[in-house]
């Protein structure tokens, strides 16, 4: 870094005298005791370039670390420990968010957010480098307590922090999505907890107006899920791994109770990056449904599911999936294909263009399988309706969309068909045109199979879906209702629904609770 | 077969939104009254 | 169909960082603001007492009814919260007044005899922190919840 000679010196000792003030009496309303402090840097010439004052924000971050590091290796009670940290972050917080505040003057946002950009990165790279050197002996706590508490600082009801409201929550997503769970795992607990605190939920997804905040929150839990992803593959969870999913549950059940319509809005994106066995979160997010919709009782009788308004309405997906579908030529392919239903080889290569490797359980690109059923589906409604049509068992068959779904039925291993079947059970959710849309087709494609391994692949992906505990989302069970309900299906006489007592026990439980 | 869900510490049939009283991914019981913050006049922080 | 897949050496990495970080787990505290009186790890009502917070105990009316030294106490002691800013309120109603200067309540007398510009005549209450830290080395707890 050639800091310049004395300056290490020079802010351990401004730091110092700041802490000092901070905590007197006067520190109380620390403005009056900020302007002399001011004065100080000035005269040390701390704030003379933006080179000095970058210098300055590294020396502080480390040194504060250095002590708390040391706090934390003492052998005292933990709360008092605890303090010790927080009264050398806490002050060193409110000089930050002092400076940001007064930076420029009161309606110059630019030098506000420039300042506040600057502290923010120079704390990431603070904690980066230390994750890297101090390995496992990395500490969380100084980097997390700088992180919240600045955020609280600069969330007070202050006309001249409420101004810089948005720019300040962007800056702080910018920031966690640097320090994502895949960059430092170290910090994947305080990670966790930074962006599930009820002052930035509320910020991103509450009180920030037009849902302006939603896009980003979403980028986080998709860098949540990317990293989880590989430790929940493996059904044995390791504890670390266990009390992370245990509270990345908690924070969904929040957004769900409060937020279905973001985890309706983005459940693509999720669903794109949790692991296909991951079931009882990927059920919770696909559950959600707008606050202002009744769902009726999937185990109504006779429930005419295509006779409900909503089920005409399509939901919003704000994931660009048709840009998912690569590379180009096959995405051609693709539009041609289902523009002139041919030519036929299109379909005998699907399956090459979905493959990626010969690797059991890595066989297939997962979210090549999701965008393109996906995309042939809401490519399917938009036809039958150009017809004049509605979406049903008769205007879903026969169709370009139609023969590629019953290609990939037939054509591909029990891996790739559990990811294409994974793909169509991922659109049933509240009553909205995809999910009638992607319903039908599941049962088409139980009714046209030619083998009975097909019908009972399709069972045993509605089943998982319905043996965890809930929430189960609606399209699912009415979906299931319907196979076992509907003679046409002929569910019942299959030798799979009889193969041992306890799933022959638990379709007739299913079957009970719908009679 | 999953979590049991309602054994996470949220009231998940609050009529009013949990998150302004979330504990945090590990709290077992949401935050108590006095653990949220309201902002008073600076000159009430006499601590 | 999936089956188990074996983790990278990336993803090992990643675990065994996570795992030492797990053994240092956030405390509650470290996303609060300071509160020496106040801290976040939950003190279990006794369950003599209700376990809810009672009816309308975050109204100004429920504070009125309080009496004036659980008011003071609350003031002192829920610093930040909003039972200190709604005891600060019934404390004026009741013609208390905040002394900014001294961080005290003052109440003025009816007839105030000396008045100089140091401060009025009237009955000022403090909180003798070093009095009550004391009682508080005798063991004695409260609870935080109700303070009546």
């Amino acid at each position: 870094y050639d800091d310049p000679p004395g300056l290490m010196e020079k802010t351990d000792f401004l730091l110092k005298d700041w802490i000092n003030i901070y905590h007197s009496a006067s520190g109380r309303d620390s403005t009056k005791a900020f302007s002399m402090f001011v004065h100080q840097m000035n005269v040390h010439g701390i704030l003379k370039t933006d080179d000095l004052i970058t210098r300055f924000f590294r020396l502080s971050t480390q040194l504060c670390v250095e002590v708390v590091c040391r706090n934390l290796a003492e052998t005292v009670t933990p709360t008092v420990i605890r303090a010790k940290c927080y009264y050398t972050l806490d002050a060193f917080v409110r000089l930050i968010a002092l400076l940001v505040k007064h930076s420029g003057d009161s309606n110059n946002t630019t030098t506000k957010i420039h300042l506040l950009n600057k502290v923010l990165g120079i704390v990431a790279g603070c904690l980066l480098q230390d994750h890297e050197t101090r390995m496992t002996e990395f500490q969380q706590l100084p980097y997390h307590r700088i992180f919240i508490m600045l955020f609280l600082e600069l969330c007070a009801p202050e006309p001249v922090l409420e101004a810089i409201n948005f720019q300040v929550l962007t800056a702080y997503c910018h920031t966690y999505h640097i320090l994502r769970p895949s960059k430092a795992a170290g910090f994947c607990y305080a990670w966790l907890e930074l962006i599930s605190h009820r002052v930035f939920i509320g910020r991103m997804l509450a009180v920030t107006p037009q849902q302006k905040g939603w896009a980003m929150y979403a980028q986080l839990l998709i860098d949540l899920f990317k990293y989880l992803a590989p430790f929940l593959r493996n059904a044995e969870l390791a504890k670390p791994v266990t009390m992370l999913y245990k509270g990345t549950l908690r924070v969904l059940l929040v957004l769900l109770h409060d937020f279905p319509e973001f985890l309706c809005d983005y459940h693509y994106g999720f669903c794109d990056v949790i692991p296909p066995n991951c079931i009882q979160m990927r059920n919770l997010i696909l559950s959600a449904f707008p606050r202002n919709m009744r769902l009726p009782d999937p185990f109504t009788p006779n429930l005419k599911v295509d006779m409900l308004q909503e089920i005409s309405y399509a939901p919003r997906v704000l994931t660009n999936f048709a840009a998912l579908i690569t590379p180009s030529q096959f995405k051609k392919d693709l539009d041609s294909y289902l523009k002139a239903r041919a030519p036929v080889t299109f379909l005998s290569e699907l399956r090459s263009n979905l493959q990626v490797s010969n690797e059991p359980g890595m066989r297939y690109n997962i979210p090549l399988m999701n965008a393109l059923v996906m995309y042939v589906g809401t490519q399917a409604i938009a036809y039958i309706r150009s017809k004049g049509l509605t979406p049903n068992m008769s205007t879903i068959a026969h169709s370009a969309h139609m023969d590629i779904f019953q290609n990939l039925t037939v054509d591909l291993d029990t891996e790739g068909r559990y990811l294409f079947l994974n793909a169509v059970a991922n659109q049933l959710r509240y009553p909205n045109s995809h999910t009638h849309y992607f319903s039908c087709t599941l049962l088409y494609l139980f009714a046209e199979a030619n083998t009975e391994a097909i019908q009972e692949q399709i069972t045993r992906v509605l089943l998982e879906r319905l043996i965890v505990n809930r929430p189960h989302p609606w399209g699912l069970l009415i979906t299931f209702i319907e196979l076992i309900k509907n003679p046409t299906y002929k569910f019942w006489n299959h030798e799979f629904v009889h193969c041992a007592p306890e799933i022959e026990k638990l379709f007739e439980s299913v079957a009970r609770s719908c009679m | 077969l999953g979590q049991d869900l309602t054994a996470l510490g949220l009231n998940l049939n609050s009529p009013d939104n949990l998150y302004p009283t979330f504990g945090g991914p590990w709290a077992e019981h949401p935050c108590r009254p006095q653990d949220i913050d309201f902002h008073v006049p600076p000159e009430y922080l006499v601590n | 169909p999936l089956g188990a897949v074996p983790l990278q050496k990336e993803h090992q990495q990643q675990f065994q960082m996570m795992e030492s970080a797990y053994y240092h787990m956030p405390h509650p505290s470290d996303s609060e603001r300071t509160r020496t009186y106040l801290p976040r790890n939950p003190i279990h009502t006794p369950p003599y007492y209700i376990q809810q917070p009672l009816p309308h105990s975050d109204t100004l009316e429920f504070y009125q009814r309080l009496a004036t030294e659980t008011l003071f106490f609350v003031f002192y002691y829920m610093e930040g919260t909003k039972a200190q800013y709604l005891a600060a309120k019934a404390l004026k109603k009741q013609s208390w007044r905040f002394h900014t200067k001294y961080m005290m309540w003052f109440q003025r007398h009816e007839e105030p005899k000396i008045i100089n510009e140091e401060y009025e005549q009237g009955t000022y209450i403090y909180f003798d922190y070093e009095k009550w830290g004391q009682r508080k080395k005798e063991g004695f707890t409260f609870e935080y919840k109700y303070l009546e």
